[in-house]
């Protein structure tokens, strides 16, 4: 997983 | 998205939106501080550095947009707006800003997931969204009789760290997951610091008198 789960929050 | 991430991130705008009512309709902005609203400026511009380099959706990117024109908006206002600024109380909020940035920085250097340009000015806006409430906080302790916008500003800020705290559990069992230790413990750390502001905004809420924080 590229993403990091917490980096699609605000 | 789940419920607790969505009322979390509306408790967060109708917190931005109650103070910028509160400054452009009576365009006072007492009782608000001016280091805590910087330090939330500076929070939002370096966590959404990623703003032009990843698309999450539409609702993210219009979010962020929001967080960041709002608090750099509020941020002039208290500044520059004629009439607004001489509301401020800038002899009560006094707090030195850069006794919770350089330690924030400091700590962003040394304890990070990925030593990235991106990744560790991330970490320092988490370890400085934690504590920017703080001169806030003191303000309000400083301030005789706190009006009820202001006070419902601090309230929903609250309110919207608790509910990520919700989130996050929530997130824990149901998506595949990284622990990440960091976001959660600079969260709950956050969410600490309110705890007393809400004691004391549910008494003077149930006894019906105006919102006092004792010195």
């Amino acid at each position: 997983l590229e993403q990091p789960m917490m980096h699609d929050e605000l | 998205m789940n419920i607790f991430r969505l009322a979390g991130d509306m408790t967060h705008l109708a917190s931005v939106l109650v103070l910028l009512l509160k400054i452009h309709t009576i365009k006072s902005c007492a009782g608000v501080s001016l280091k805590t609203q910087e330090l939330y400026a500076l929070v939002f511009a370096t966590r959404y550095l990623d703003i032009v380099t990843d698309f999450i959706s539409v609702y993210n990117t219009v979010m962020k947009l929001i967080f960041l024109g709002s608090s750099f908006s509020i941020v002039w206002y208290i500044r520059h707006h004629r009439v607004v600024r001489r509301s401020y109380d800038k002899d009560q909020d006094t707090f030195r800003h850069y006794l919770l940035m350089i330690p924030c920085m400091l700590l962003a250097l040394f304890v990070h997931e990925k030593f990235t340009f991106k990744e560790v000015m991330w970490t320092f806006s988490l370890y400085l969204e934690a504590v920017a409430i703080l001169p806030q906080l003191v303000l309000l302790q400083r301030t005789r009789n706190i009006d009820n916008l202001t006070g419902q500003y601090v309230f929903l800020l609250g309110a919207y760290r608790g509910l990520y705290i919700f989130n996050w559990i929530y997130r824990y069992f149901t998506e595949p997951h990284f622990v990440h230790w960091i976001t959660w413990i600079a969260g709950v750390v956050q969410t600490l610091l309110y705890a007393d502001f809400f004691y004391y905004y549910f008494e003077s809420w149930k006894n019906n008198v105006r919102l006092q924080l004792p010195a």
